[in-house]
């Protein structure tokens, strides 16, 4: 597997988050919930520490946009690409950008926002693709049931190798 | 002089879709690079465990058909 060149990875392990847009595909709630969650899947086997800020600058950014959204690399429409994050850094770093043009949904028959926004903020704390089929962290979705998930190992001991472990 | 093998006309998926599709996720790294299409689709091939023939197969047309994150494969 590999992680971004050089390691690029966050000095700190108290980040903050903001959502600054929502798609109309979800309640604000279910994005709210969804976005806590994908968080929680890397702050529970790391010191990481995520907390919600909802005035001025955040650590990683969070927005929902179509095609040339603002960053110079534009979405696709419906299917191909579905989000993409940013790696750790000033700025733009640790955002996360999840394509509109999707139909974003909590169920298996559309994109899961969850399980999308866990593999993106895997990017935003300085993972690259791995490819081990049925990682968190393949490049390529694949639905599973949210409630049941795991982080798998491949996963864990790659974000472990960033920040170390949670403290007991 | 031999004769050159015939490119294999490309499946649906045109040959422009296929470069954006490796130059967005298995992007040329060194200019010094100057790489064949047939070895960047063996590049994708050997990433995702396919069989590496450097031809864009079904199961290679496959992948490239497949919803996924937008950041790039290969660490620049």
């Amino acid at each position: 597997y590999q992680t971004f060149p050089g390691t690029p990875k966050w000095k700190k392990t108290h980040l903050t988050y903001k959502i600054l847009n929502y798609t109309p595909d979800l309640p604000r709630r279910k994005v709210d919930d969804a976005i806590k969650r994908a968080l929680m899947v890397w702050s529970d086997v790391t010191p990481l520490q995520f907390r919600r800020v909802h005035m001025g600058r955040s650590d990683l950014e969070i927005k929902f946009g179509i095609r040339e959204h603002g960053d110079g690399n534009p979405f696709d429409g419906p299917g191909g690409t579905l989000a993409h994050a940013f790696k750790p850094g000033p700025g733009i770093g640790g955002d996360a950008h999840f394509d509109d043009d999707e139909k974003w949904s909590e169920v298996n028959k559309d994109i899961n926002l969850f399980l999308v926004a866990a593999h993106e903020f895997g990017h935003s704390l300085g993972l690259d693709h791995s490819n081990v089929h049925g990682a968190l962290m393949y490049p390529l979705y694949s639905y599973e049931n949210p409630e049941t998930f795991k982080l798998p190992e491949d996963d864990r001991r790659r974000i472990q190798k960033l920040y170390g472990k949670k403290p007991s | 002089f031999p004769v050159q093998p015939k490119t294999e006309s490309w499946n649906s998926i045109d040959l422009e879709k296929v470069k954006g599709y490796l130059d967005k996720f298995f992007p040329i790294l060194a200019k010094t690079q100057n790489l064949s299409i047939e070895e960047r689709i063996k590049e994708m091939q050997r990433f995702f465990h396919l069989t590496v023939t450097g031809k864009l197969d079904t199961e290679t047309e496959g992948i490239i058909k497949m919803p996924r994150c937008g950041m790039p494969d290969v660490a620049k």
